[in-house]
């Protein structure tokens, strides 16, 4: 553990927690996609299956008990709860151009050819590709809420502080996960240009038309 | 993987 992986996570527990408190307290979902909240569901859900194979920390189990729960809560808070401010209409990216490939990869490129493993490769892939309906939606209907952005930026931000772990991890302990970091610096990439909107245009960001 | 260590990140 060192401070880039801690405040990764911690970013990353803020991004979720900023965008399930948003929805409850708005009691709306309005401007969220339901799609990318349940490809992040399945990512944890294929990741975090070594909870009961491998105990590796007290922190570890917790904060995989705690990103499947929250995860599993925001989808049921857009699908379930708070459904009626769905907006289906502008969440429509098409995710089977996103599982069909990361399914075909995952089963191609892993660490061992075991489901645990293929799977686990599964969830890296899937992550890095699965904010796609969402940022699809912002540009479909030109706009975001600023709450929504903090939610990408913290987002954006978590999978950025991962990659100076593993530029840590590297010089200190000769560890590097090649999977992980070239589906880690691909995620970061495609936050890149919200990042730059969120920086130049401020929190509220509309694209041009 | 670089070693055999179970995945520890999140």
């Amino acid at each position: 553990m060192n401070i880039f992986r801690l405040a990764g996570d911690v970013s990353h527990l803020v991004a979720i927690l900023i965008l399930l408190m948003k929805i409850w307290r708005s009691k709306s979902c309005a401007g969220i996609s339901g799609r990318s909240q349940v490809l992040f569901a399945l990512v944890f859900t294929t990741r975090y299956l070594d909870l009961f194979t491998v105990y590796i920390s007290a922190y570890n189990t917790v904060m995989k008990v705690v990103f499947l729960a929250l995860s599993y809560a925001t989808v049921y808070l857009i699908y379930m709860r708070f459904r009626n401010s769905y907006d289906s209409e502008n969440d429509t990216f098409r995710v089977e151009f996103l599982l069909i490939p990361v399914i075909g990869l995952s089963f191609l490129e892993n660490y061992a050819f075991t489901p645990l493993e293929i799977l686990w490769t599964f969830s890296i892939f899937l992550e890095s590709v699965a904010i796609m309906p969402q940022l699809f939606m912002i540009t479909k209907t030109g706009e975001a809420e600023s709450i929504t952005t903090h939610y990408l930026f913290f987002l954006g931000l978590y999978r950025a502080l991962y990659i100076a772990n593993w530029v840590w991890r590297y010089h200190t302990e000769g560890f590097y996960d090649q999977i992980a970091i070239v589906s880690g610096v691909v995620q970061t990439i495609f936050y890149c240009d919200f990042f730059y909107l969120y920086v130049t245009r401020g929190e509220e960001i509309r694209t041009p038309s | 993987k670089a070693d055999e260590a179970a995945h520890d990140e999140l």
